[in-house]
């Protein structure tokens, strides 16, 4: 039996939001710890780690771990319909090859049961180990959303190089080429407008933009975004997902010839 | 231009 009551039910509708053009089929994994998804895109050039912890929900029972395979497409069409206050309830019976999704208006003058259809996935699931990481850079994650959108109108791929001066965003391509220097900016009243850059060794990595964007459909999860940069690594964009966990990104990096 | 590296190369399987 499993039975996980989500207050915030919208975050679901975001997270599904953000990983569904990524990820087509994916295995959600409930354990003691939370509700959690680790899949790799179909050409497996990045991957999406996402956790909701259980202290996170209302009410969170989870009697034995449990992984059910599910389309995103289909699960997101299903969260859909679940308004933005609603109260989201994911429900399951041991052995069962469905999921309900339980949708509880806020004063409890409408509750919907949307029942989809599991399925069977063979995925592979990787171990990452914990990293150093040359550079750790955090910014607004509407501004890093802003830089993807408008490089990738004039190339297909970015090189991201932290120095000491800041981080900057490259792009080349046949109209001409761009560069956004981010430099660090702590002196903002609010927290979530200040870029902070921590940078052990400078650091230069190449990526193509297409994942890069499809990352930031997570920005409504959280106003900053972390960016963890290794010359030797994948990028890690990180979204935290207030009180409950995160939605993180791994981007193997392009390299030269 | 540059190539594209797999996650997989990174990351191994559990």
């Amino acid at each position: 039996m499993l039975e996980l009551r989500l207050v915030q039910g919208n975050l679901l509708k975001k997270v599904l939001e953000a990983v569904k053009d990524l990820v087509t089929d994916a295995n959600f994994d409930c354990s003691s710890t939370g509700f959690s998804l680790q899949a790799m895109d179909s050409s497996h050039v990045a991957l999406v780690a996402l956790l909701l912890r259980s202290e996170g929900f209302e009410h969170y029972r989870c009697d034995r771990n449990v992984s059910m395979g599910m389309n995103l497409n289909n699960m997101a069409k299903m969260l859909k319909c679940a308004g933005n206050d609603d109260i989201v309830t994911i429900k399951a019976d041991d052995g069962s090859d469905t999921v309900t999704f339980m949708f509880e208006s806020p004063n409890q003058d409408k509750i919907a049961d949307f029942e989809m259809k599991l399925m069977d996935i063979d995925s592979e699931h990787l171990g990452i180990p914990e990293a150093e990481y040359h550079a750790i850079v955090r910014m607004p994650s509407s501004e890093f959303a802003r830089i993807c959108k408008d490089l990738s109108s004039i190339g297909d791929t970015v090189v991201i190089s932290v120095t000491k001066e800041g981080v900057k965003f490259s792009t080349r391509g046949d109209i001409g080429n761009a560069n956004v220097v981010c430099r660090q900016n702590t002196t903002v009243d609010k927290p979530e407008e200040s870029t902070t850059i921590e940078m052990h060794e400078p650091v230069s990595l190449t990526f193509a933009l297409r994942y890069m964007n499809s990352f930031t459909k997570a920005t409504p999860l959280s106003s900053t975004v972390t960016i963890s940069l290794s010359s030797e690594l994948p990028v890690v964009v990180e979204y935290k997902i207030a009180e409950m966990g995160y939605i993180r990104f791994y981007l193997a990096p392009k390299i030269e010839d | 231009g540059p190539i594209q590296l797999s996650i997989t190369e990174f990351y191994r399987s559990t």
